[in-house]
């Protein structure tokens, strides 16, 4: 399984 | 961090600023709504769970505690400062807003990236942000009068908004694992959401009248 990127944005 | 995203939140940053200077310096929260104010707040406090598990950059994590403080700040004047508790156009503010904080969290429950509490909340935020002008635009529309700064305040969410787009445009050309789609789709029915709004603002500016949002 892919590993969701980290949200990083407000 | 691209140049439009910084751009976006400055100019949502300028416009809680502004809506803060508003309220301080007038002592009057007249034409804002503050059921929109309370969504905001829920909105920032259900998206920024990841505070204290996720940290991205002393950027990311400040700008999230000023967020939180000054949404909060927002809804406690208006609530509790006598001054400006007086001038809340209650009357007019009647839009049902649990509605939406009610259908934004099954939606959440159903379309979620993992089904997770924080991801859960986190696409319940994006969700929820997406409709939370609408008690606003519907107090504008009944109180057929907008003031500068709250015309500005408006003007200023909407210019976040837009540049969120471009910036999600270049992060999906320039970034090879960009996918955002939640927030991508969402975001496109808030600007809407706003284009409609500038376009009868726009009217009424140029025709030096009233504003008069159809129903």
């Amino acid at each position: 399984e892919l590993e969701p990127p980290p949200k990083d944005e407000l | 961090m691209n140049a439009f995203r910084l751009a976006g939140d400055i100019t949502h940053l300028i416009s809680i600023l502004v809506l803060l200077l508003k309220i301080y310096a007038t002592k009057s929260c007249s034409g804002i709504s503050l059921k929109t104010q309370e969504l905001y707040a829920v909105v920032f406090l259900a998206r920024y769970l990841d505070l204290f598990t996720d940290f991205i950059s002393v950027y990311n994590s400040v700008m999230k505690v000023v967020f939180i403080l000054s949404s909060v700040a927002i809804v406690w004047c208006m609530r509790r400062h006598r001054a400006v508790k007086r001038s809340y156009d209650k009357e007019l503010d009647t839009f049902r807003h649990y509605y939406l904080v009610g259908a934004c969290f099954v939606f959440a429950l159903l379309v979620h990236e993992k089904f997770t509490f924080q991801e859960v909340f986190w696409a319940f935020s994006i969700y929820l942000e997406a409709v939370a002008i609408i008690p606003q635009l519907v107090l504008l529309q009944r109180s057929g009068n907008v003031d500068n700064l709250t015309g500005q305040y408006v003007f200023f969410l909407g210019a976040y908004r837009a540049l969120y787009i471009l910036n999600w445009i270049y992060r999906y050309f320039t970034e090879a694992k960009f996918s955002r789609w939640i927030a991508c789709i969402s975001g496109l029915v808030q600007t809407a959401l706003y284009a409609d709004f500038f376009y009868y603002y726009f009217l009424s500016w140029k025709n030096n009248a009233k504003l008069n949002l159809p129903a």
